[in-house]
């Protein structure tokens, strides 16, 4: 049985997707099968690890026309690093699931085949809550919350951790959550009052790894090559690489 | 009748909340009374304006619980200037629309209400489709998109104005978009190729106005009190004020 990791927070653009693809890229480099299934209608996820979403089956078309799984996930990078994208009819896909009940069913049944078939599987959350994101969370082991440097992500936080609480409470495992600091500033003063105010309030559940704002990390996102391929020595790559380990340091724990 | 402005983009964190509290203030400060309304179950905007949203009552109360608005919507820093925050219950509010189809309609009705009460009425939208922004972005006669320069922020953009353009073909007047880039600077090689992208396949609706990355604008929102009043000779405030009469003018030659 696979290992599952949500990456989620409803707070926008806080490095939920570049969070995914790297520590992705990561896991699949130490040889573990592993799967980003992209739960966002903008498949940032999918085109950062450069594939042409343009009318592509994915989730969407497994979910309501039957494909078969192993048609759909995309290999990219390297030989164990594969990304399921939303595809064709995906933004029908709530509605359709809201409106047919029996899909809800079919949805848990595709998420356990797909943890069963990869090592590996992370899970790319929307900013937002809604029927897929929410199932995909029960479904995981772990969930990891990026929180910017920012004011305006810590403000949600306390919010969002007793929502994700209710949502595990009704999954199947007793899922752990971690913190993480991302766009982290060391010489910003507002940066430094952020992290110390996280460090302060969820102290129990901060990672110790902080990912720094680095540029090698939006720039590569444009190229569609993940910045651990891309730029493996940079601050930003770094940052992922100790964030990893500390994640699989925590499976290991169980 | 008063002028609805809707400021909307499903991608998270490109700066929709910081445009309202900052052009929201802008146009109180020239007499205008203006009311922002808070529609992220976050309250960023009602935190930005230094209003505390423990439990207050909102728009959620209005519709579920009746509460009048002239109770509800709260002053902050300028005579003119209101926040509507989404208030207690607003967790439910999504789900309390659904089942109930008649609420849909008094949604309409109290929005036509609030455009009635105010000069100018700002719609701070979360970062995701739904039955509230959805049905906001219909009574607005102007929606804005603000776009930050990375290349993720492109991305859905395309899909982004289909989506608008079917919601808005559905509503009542014959609104305008306008696209302006945010978190710009001029030194950081891929936020020009993002602009150069964005002048090359938007160039209709792009506004000639461009936010630059301001740490001012952060630091405000931490403060709770918009940078238009807080730092108003910033580089971040000035832009903001040419976009303000940007679309001011706008509004003038309809
Ligand atoms: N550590 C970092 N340093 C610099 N830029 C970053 C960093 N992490 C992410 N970014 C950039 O910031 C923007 C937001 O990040 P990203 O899109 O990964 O966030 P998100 O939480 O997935 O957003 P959304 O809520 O829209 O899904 C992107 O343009 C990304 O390239
Ligand atoms: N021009 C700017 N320069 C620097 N920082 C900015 C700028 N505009 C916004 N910010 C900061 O970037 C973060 C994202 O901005 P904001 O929260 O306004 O975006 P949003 O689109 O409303 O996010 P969400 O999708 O979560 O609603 C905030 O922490 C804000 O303080
Ligand atoms: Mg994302
Ligand atoms: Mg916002």
């Amino acid at each position: 049985m696979g290992y599952v990791l949500a990456i989620a927070n409803h707070k926008g653009g806080v490095g939920k997707t570049t969070s995914a693809i790297n520590l992705g890229t990561l896991f699949a480099l130490t040889g573990r099968k592993t799967l980003i299934l992209d739960l966002d209608l903008q498949g940032n996820a999918t085109s950062g690890l450069g594939v042409r979403k343009e009318d592509k089956p994915g989730l969407a078309s497994i979910l309501l026309d039957n494909a078969p799984l192993a048609d759909v996930a995309c290999p990219c990078y390297c030989d164990d690093l594969f990304v399921l994208p939303l595809g064709r009819r995906s933004s029908a896909i709530e509605e359709e699931i809201r409106t047919q009940p029996l899909l809800m069913e079919r949805l848990e049944t595709i998420l356990d085949q797909i943890a069963a078939a990869w090592d590996y599987v992370i899970l790319d959350c929307p900013p937002a809550f809604g029927i897929l994101p929410n199932t995909a969370i029960r479904q995981a082991q772990y969930t990891c919350i990026p929180v910017q440097c920012e004011f305006f992500s810590i403000e949600g936080l306390t919010a969002m951790l007793k929502r994700l609480q209710e949502l595990q409470a009704s999954g199947a495992r007793s899922p752990r959550t971690g913190v993480v600091l991302t766009m982290y500033t060391a010489t910003d003063e507002h940066s430094s009052q952020v992290r110390a105010e996280v460090e302060r309030h969820f102290s129990s559940l901060l990672l110790k790894s902080i990912i720094p704002r680095d540029p090698i990390l939006s720039q590569s996102a444009g190229l569609g090559i993940p910045a651990v391929i891309q730029a493996p020595e940079s601050l930003g790559v770094r940052a992922y690489l100790e964030l990893a380990w500390e994640i699989l340091n925590h499976e290991r724990q169980e």
